[in-house]
């Protein structure tokens, strides 16, 4: 989708 | 050991209902807290976290922490077979490859078991901080899924703009534009039908039609839906369960041209 970021750039691994 | 019983089939088929379109498979880690599920979906673009606490479990036990990785569309298969008021256990050996699903009809007359192969899932864990946000709203779950449908018709995108006086969701596209706006409710009757507003900072932002409409699968789950959003970080659309936990998806806002 454009203009949509990957979600996992918002959470820190654990 | 682990073994986990509902007496009631449905609680467990509408939360497969509710993460199955999302993801193909998922991880479910067992402790004696309860069962924890988290995933991306398969584009990476949302994350599921499913909490189901051990104490609202008819029976629960778990001797050592177990991570399950299931299938889901098979975990489906096999619920399936389940009669909705059918007593449900979940049960694996520890170290096991498999995982049971037994089930029980209430008058004790037909007792299914149903053997599951295991996967190994390489799934990371995402740290998900406690956040507070601009705008929390709570709605009626039905109420948000009609409007999310219904907006879904106009464009890809739908932009939620929440402010103390009401929540705004709009959609524009060739055919032309909707709006949907909702006042804060004082004195309803009935706290299912409330639509409450917590804001300490007006927000706009824009999220993708088509993975609203996926949380929305979670519907049956709860009366109340509760959004919290913030400028420029993911949304969360919470459905509570009743005495057993929660399932929350997270949303990044899609980024305007």
């Amino acid at each position: 989708t454009s203009g949509q970021k990957n979600i996992g750039s918002f959470f820190a691994p654990k | 050991m682990f073994e986990a019983r509902l007496n009631n089939a449905t609680t467990l088929k509408k939360i497969l209902d509710a993460i199955k379109d999302l993801l193909n498979e998922g991880t479910f880690d067992c402790s004696d807290s309860g069962i924890q599920l988290q995933a991306m979906d398969n584009s990476h673009v949302s994350l599921v976290s499913l909490t189901l606490r051990s104490d609202g479990f008819d029976k629960f036990r778990c001797d050592r922490n177990l991570s399950m990785g299931m299938n889901l569309g098979s975990m489906a298969k096999i619920l399936k077979c389940a009669n909705n008021d059918d007593t449900v256990t979940i049960k694996a050996q520890d170290n096991a490859d498999t995982v049971t699903f037994m089930f029980e009809s209430q008058n004790q007359e037909k007792v299914s078991d149903y053997e599951m192969k295991l996967m190994n899932l390489d799934q990371e864990h995402l740290g998900i901080p406690e956040t507070d946000y601009s705008c929390v709203v709570r709605m009626p779950a039905m109420e948000f899924a009609r409007i999310c449908r219904d907006l879904a018709q106009f464009s890809e995108s739908v932009v939620i703009c929440c402010t103390k006086e009401g929540v705004k969701f709009s959609a524009s596209g060739d055919v032309g534009s909707a709006n949907v706006k909702l006042a804060q409710t004082f004195n309803v009757d009935k706290e299912e039908e409330a639509i409450v507003i917590e804001m300490q900072e007006p927000v706009v932002l824009t999220f993708a039609c088509r993975y609203l409409n996926a949380f929305t699968k979670a519907t049956p789950l709860s009366n109340q839906v509760q959004l919290s959003m913030s400028a420029d970080v993911p949304l969360v659309v919470e459905y509570r369960i009743a005495e057993l936990g929660h399932i929350r998806y997270y949303l990044a806002p899609k980024i305007e041209d």
